[in-house]
């Protein structure tokens, strides 16, 4: 493991422990999107499936266990928990999640390496994974006055995209035969998502002043 | 052809 997919990995499990505690310490979930939420859960049990017949290391292991427990556990804060539950605004998070997720499936019908059960799951993970955001991003710019938070959870999550990115870069030029197209092309299209809003999240922070996106 | 990389990544 390369030190880009290692402070990948760090920022991604950074971005959780930012939102989880957010959700914690302020007992509310304003500005923080059910459905991607949903959707990054969905994302984990298809791709990590891989749990019951597969072992790569323990840290593959324990991190998959967590990212799949992260996300049900936010799920459930904003579902579920007393007081956080009641500052879930549903009319604002309104992205219709099955215009994301049966394309996605479609496509990992379509285009795949292999037609197994696991191998499609697998790559509508990958696929879902690219757009998961977007009902958070909408979210976001419906939202006057982001949340630091909110905004820096949305910003370690573009960062550990980015990182893949240079991950595979590194991987390409050091690992001989090294490829995984479908991987790739979906990664740069997560990332390129991210692209207006690290423009908006740099600007603000440069400027001292609250994230809020333009409509 | 090739195979593609082990699913080695998160």
């Amino acid at each position: 493991m390369n030190i880009f997919r290692f402070a990948g990995d760090m920022t991604h499990l950074l971005s959780i422990i930012v939102l989880l505690l957010k959700i914690n310490a302020t007992k509310s979930c304003a500005g923080v999107s059910l459905k991607t939420q949903e959707l990054y859960l969905l994302v984990f049990v298809t791709r990590y499936l891989d749990l019951l017949y597969s072992y790569i290391s323990l840290y593959n292991t324990f991190m998959k266990l967590f990212f799949i427990c992260s996300s049900g556990c936010v799920i459930w804060y904003i579902r579920e928990h007393k007081t956080v539950s009641q500052t879930y605004d549903s009319a604002q998070d309104t992205f219709r999640v099955l215009f994301l997720a049966c394309p996605c499936m479609i496509l990992a019908l379509t285009v795949n390496h292999d037609f197994t059960v696991t191998e499609v799951l697998w790559t509508f993970s990958i696929y879902l994974e690219a757009v998961a955001i977007l009902p958070q991003l909408v979210l976001l710019q419906r939202t006057k006055n982001v949340d630091t938070l909110t905004g820096n959870y949305v910003f370690l999550l573009g960062g550990y995209r980015a990182l893949y990115l240079l991950n595979w870069i590194y991987r390409i030029l050091t690992e001989p035969g090294y490829r995984q197209w479908i991987v790739w092309i979906s990664g740069t299209i997560q990332t390129a998502i991210y692209c207006d809003f690290f423009y908006y999240y740099i600007k603000s922070w440069r400027n001292n002043e609250r994230l809020s996106l333009p409509s | 052809e090739a195979q593609e990389a082990p699913k080695d990544e998160l």
